[in-house]
C-alpha cells in the first residue's frame, strides 16, 4: 500500500487537477465573454498564467505545511508504527482522560524493577542476618561455656577453701 | 459531536482538523488573490482598448461569476480531499498504539493491581528496614560478645596463671596439698603434744 | 478548543517520562 506521504501528495494533486478541470478555459472564457471576444489569445495566456500560478501557490503552501509540521518524517514513522501493529486485531489502548490512571501503567515497569531490587536486597539481608544470628548464638554458647569453665574453676578453688579452713584451724590450734 | 482526534494530535503535535483548516484557508486565499490578479491584468489590458466599451463593473461581474463557480467546486473538492486525508493519512487506526504508550499494552494494571504492587513494595521496604535494624542489633551483640569473651578469657587466663604458679612451686593440686598439709600439721600437733607431755 | 487538545495531548506524550524521571530518582534515592 502506498505510504501516507505518497497518499497525501496524490490526494493534493488530484484535488488540484479536479479544481483546474472544473475551472476550465471554456468556463473562464465564458465568464469573461466580452474580453474573450476582444482578445482571445490574451485571455488564453491570462488563464494559463492564472492556473499555473494557482497550482504553484498551492504546491508551495503544501510544501510549507509539510516542512512546518515535519509531515514527511511523521508520515513515514506513522507508516512504520501502523505496519508493526498490523497483527493487532483488538482496538488498542487509548488515554482514559484520567491522568492519574494513565500514568500508573507508565510507572509499573519501574515499580516492578524496584520490587525485584527490594526482594533481592531483603533476601541478601535475611541471609546475612541468618549468618549473624548463627554467630550470635555461637557467641552466646561460647560465653556460656566460658562462664561455666570459670564457674568450675571458681568452685574448684572455693572447694579448696574447706581444706584451707581446716588447715588454718590446725595452725590456729 | 466533534471528534477531537486527540490521539492523532498526540502523535502529530497538531490536530488534523486544524491542519486541514490551515490548508483550506491558504488555498482559498490563493484563489481569491489569483482572481484579483486576473481582474487587475484584464483591466490594465482594457486601458489599451478605450473603444472596447467593456466597463470595470462588467469585468467585476465576470470575476465574481467565475470565482463563485470555482469556490463551489473548490469547497466540494476540498471536502473530499479533507475526508480522505483525515481517514487515511492524518489518522491513527484503532488498533495502533503509539510508542510512548506501549507500556499500557505490556502492563495493563488495574487500580487494585497497582495498589497491591505499591503495598507489596511498602511491605518489602518495612521488612528490609526491620532486617537492617535486626542486623545492626546482631552486629552490636557480636561486638559486645567479643568484649565479654575477651574479659572471660582473661579471667580464665588468670586462673591458668594461678595454676601455673602453683605448678611451678610443686603443688599441682591444692586440694590434695592442703589435705596433705592439714594431715601433716595434725601429725605435727600430735608430735608436739607428745613432746610437751614427755617434757612435763 | 484546538489549543486545549494540543496542550493536553502534548502533556500526555511528555509528562509520563518526566514523572518517571522523578519517580526513578526517588526509587534510586530509597535504594541508596
Amino acid at each position: 500500500a502506498p505510504g501516507r506521504g505518497q497518499l497525501f501528495a496524490a490526494v493534493v494533486d488530484t484535488f488540484l487537477e479536479k479544481l483546474v478541470a472544473a475551472g476550465s478555459y471554456q468556463r473562464f472564457a465564458n465568464c469573461y465573454r466580452d474580453f474573450y471576444r476582444l482578445q482571445p489569445e490574451l485571455t488564453r495566456s491570462i488563464y494559463d498564467q492564472f492556473v499555473s500560478q494557482l497550482q504553484a501557490s498551492i504546491k508551495e503552501e503544501i510544501q510549507e505545511v509539510k516542512e512546518e509540521g515535519n509531515l514527511e518524517a511523521l508520515f513515514n514513522s506513522l507508516d512504520k508504527i501502523v505496519e508493526e501493529a498490523k497483527e493487532q486485531e483488538e482496538p488498542a489502548w487509548r488515554p482514559s482522560g484520567i491522568p492519574e490512571e494513565d500514568v500508573r501503567s507508565a510507572m509499573v515497569p519501574y515499580l516492578l524493577k524496584h520490587r525485584a531490587y527490594l526482594r533481592k536486597v531483603l533476601k541478601e539481608k535475611e541471609e546475612e542476618n541468618r549468618k549473624l544470628a548463627e554467630a550470635v548464638l555461637a557467641g552466646r554458647d561460647r560465653i556460656a561455656e566460658l562462664q561455666r569453665l570459670i564457674q568450675d574453676r571458681k568452685q574448684a578453688w572455693q572447694a579448696i577453701s574447706k581444706e584451707q579452713r581446716e588447715l588454718v584451724l590446725t595452725f590456729k590450734e | 459531536s466533534v471528534n477531537p482526534m486527540a490521539y492523532e494530535a498526540q502523535f502529530f503535535g497538531f490536530t488534523p482538523q486544524t491542519c486541514m483548516l490551515r490548508v483550506y484557508i491558504a488555498f482559498q486565499d490563493y484563489l481569491f488573490e489569483m482572481m484579483l490578479v486576473v481582474e487587475s491584468v484584464i483591466l490594465k489590458k482594457l486601458d489599451g482598448f478605450p473603444n472596447a466599451k467593456i466597463s470595470a463593473f462588467q469585468i467585476r461581474k465576470s470575476t465574481e461569476k467565475f470565482l463563485l463557480f470555482m469556490k463551489e467546486h473548490f469547497d466540494k473538492l476540498f471536502g473530499k480531499m479533507e475526508e480522505v486525508l483525515l481517514q487515511l493519512v492524518l489518522n491513527i487506526p484503532k488498533n495502533v498504539l503509539l510508542p510512548e504508550d506501549k507500556v499500557h499494552e505490556q502492563y495493563p494494571y488495574t487500580k487494585e493491581q497497582f495498589q497491591a504492587l505499591q503495598d507489596e513494595i511498602d511491605q518489602l521496604q518495612q521488612r528490609y528496614k526491620a532486617e537492617a535494624s535486626a542486623g545492626q542489633a546482631l552486629l552490636a551483640e557480636i561486638e559486645e560478645q567479643k568484649t565479654v569473651q575477651a574479659e572471660l578469657e582473661k579471667i580464665l587466663q588468670w586462673f591458668d596463671g594461678l595454676e601455673n604458679i602453683c605448678r611451678a612451686h610443686g603443688t599441682s593440686n591444692f586440694k590434695e596439698s592442703f589435705a596433705f598439709l592439714t594431715q601433716n600439721s595434725k601429725k605435727l600437733q600430735g608430735v608436739l603434744k607428745d613432746v610437751e607431755k614427755k617434757s612435763k | 478548543f484546538d489549543e486545549l487538545i494540543v496542550e493536553t495531548t502534548t502533556k500526555r506524550k511528555q509528562w509520563p517520562k518526566k514523572i518517571l524521571m522523578h519517580a526513578i530518582q526517588t526509587m534510586k534515592g530509597e535504594q541508596e
